[in-house]
Formats: structure tokens, sequence, C-alpha cells
């Protein structure tokens, strides 16, 4: 029987099907406030503790844990449907305060704070020596392999010319020697063939997101840059994402592995996001 | 010690309430 504690509030089994609605009820409004990054799937309900409110409704106070996805926030797919990123590739923790009332039948999320770390190197070394490791954006091997990346896209594309929008990871690779990064690009108004000042190139005021992954391999005498992308087809907004509250302000924590990004916080540097009501 | 016939047993030990179950895996 649910323990009641004479404190106001009722402690509840984490894995009560009620808290797990509004659990993952409450990392569906996360992955609508991200503004950078990966999306996130709950892995674990850590507390819950429920508080009775006066004269009705109850508040569900959540810690959560989440992983992150390999979808970016930009992608259409469902969360659910996005792989949560493998221990192997540098896994993404996500840790989650969540207020959300219920009344009336109706949940609402009227507070919510998130930071996210990386796994730490050695977990990923221990189950493979040889894969990448998570490094901070401003690395000048990372600023120069999505430039190589991006300018090798924009010269095999005899259409619209693409300008970076957001770096949102980046990898060291042991072997082969290597940098792999993953990063959002936006159509211009500019075509990719006669452009003579990027600058003067304006995104599209119909917004038109890419995402793309690239390499760049040090080989004996050189360089080797891959770059492959995929454009975000534009999703109708669900009627719902209206009522969402005011725009979430993301404010940087210190980096816990100095990704410091000069587009965008990665989802492998902590950030905390304090959002609004939204129904 | 000896449970008298027709006594309640001692409740077994209670399972904790939190944390849930991992869902995908713990880092």
């Amino acid at each position: 029987a649910p323990h009641n504690t004479g404190l106001g509030f009722k402690e509840v089994a984490c894995d009560d099907p009620e808290v797990e609605q509004v659990a993952l009820l409450a990392v569906d409004y996360l992955n609508q406030h991200l503004l950078h990054g990966f999306s996130h799937v709950l892995n674990r309900i850590d507390k819950v503790k429920l508080w009775f409110r006066r004269p009705v409704g109850v508040v569900y106070e959540l810690e959560l844990d989440t992983l992150e996805t390999t979808c970016h926030v930009l992608d259409p797919t469902p969360p659910a449907n996005c792989s949560v990123r493998q221990v192997t590739e540098h896994a993404v923790e996500g840790d989650c305060d969540f207020h959300v009332l219920k009344q009336d039948g109706k949940f609402t999320v009227f507070h919510s704070q998130c930071h996210s770390n990386p796994d730490s190197a050695e977990d990923v070394r221990k189950l493979c020596p040889n894969c990448g490791l998570l490094i901070p954006f401003n690395d000048t091997n990372v600023v120069r392999t999505v430039k190589a990346a991006l300018d090798t896209f924009n010269a095999q594309n005899n259409g619209t010319y693409f300008k970076l929008v957001e770096i949102s990871r980046a990898l060291n690779v042991p072997l082969p020697v290597s940098t792999s990064v993953e990063f959002v690009v936006a159509a211009t108004d500019c075509n990719a063939q006669e452009v003579t000042d990027p600058a003067k190139c304006n995104l599209l005021a119909e917004k038109q997101y890419g995402f793309c992954k690239a390499s760049l391999v040090q080989k004996l005498g050189g360089e080797e840059v891959s770059v492959a992308c995929k454009d975000f087809q534009k999703q109708p907004q669900p009627a719902s994402a209206n009522t969402a509250g005011p725009a979430p302000a993301v404010d940087q924590a210190a980096p816990a592995v100095d990704q410091a990004a000069p587009a965008a916080p990665s989802a492998g540097s902590p950030a905390s996001l304090v959002v609004g009501p939204m129904v | 010690k000896v449970v008298q016939p027709g006594m309640a047993g001692a409740a077994g030990p209670v399972a904790p309430l939190c944390p849930g179950r991992v869902r995908h895996f713990k880092i």
C-alpha cells in the first residue's frame, strides 16, 4: 500500500502505471522544447512524490533518467521510434526534474529542469577500445571537418547553397585516425555554384533543414572527407504544439566535456532547460 | 523462532518503491 507520509505528499511506486504515463508525457514535453542536439527517451524513473494540491488536483514531482537517441530534435521521427545511442557510440544521459499537475484528468507540465552528461570515456573504452569519444566543438579538427564536409556537400550540390546551423556532435576516432561530426544545415537563397560571398546568403523564410554526418580521415599524404546529408521534410505541426508555453530559455551549465559549441550546446554537455507552463 | 500455527507469518521484505526499472541501460 502506498506510504502516506503525512507530510502533504504520498510516496508512490516509481513503476506505477500512472507514474509511468506522467513520466512519458514529461519526456515528450522535453523533446518538444529542446532547441538543440538530440531527442531523449525515458530510461528510468528515479523518484516520485505525489503532492496534494488545494482545493483540487495533485502534483507529480518526478526525477527521471533519460538517454539520448540518435535523432536530432529537428528530425520529425517520433523519439520512441529512434534508436537509443549505445554505450559504444558514447552515450549521453539526461537527469531531469519535472513538476506535473494533474487536474480534471488533464496533465500540465509546469516545471522542467534537465542536465545532460556524456558517459565516461572509461565506460566506452571498456566495451570498445577503438570507438570514438566525444570532443569539444571548438576543437580545431572538428571545425576543419565540418568546414571541409560542408564545402564538399555544396560543391557536389548544383542547387541550393546550404549554411551551417548547428554542430550537434563530434567524436575523435582512434582507428582509423579520423574526426566524425554530425551537424545541421539550412537552405539559403543562393545557388551553390554561384556563391561569391556566403555572408550575403540568407536562410529561407520557410526553413528547410538538413542533417549531415561526415568524417575526415587522416591518410598517408593527405586527408579524405566523406559527407552524407538528409533533409528534414517539414512536418505539419500538431495543433497542441501551438499551446506550448513561452519559448524555453536554455542556459548552458559548465560543460562536462568542455563541449562549448560556438553554434549550439551539444546534448553531450550539461544544459539546463527552464520552461514555462504548457498543456 | 517457531511460528505458532495460525499466526500470521512475518511479512517478507517490502520491495522498494523507487527507483523504477531501467528501460535501456544504466550509465
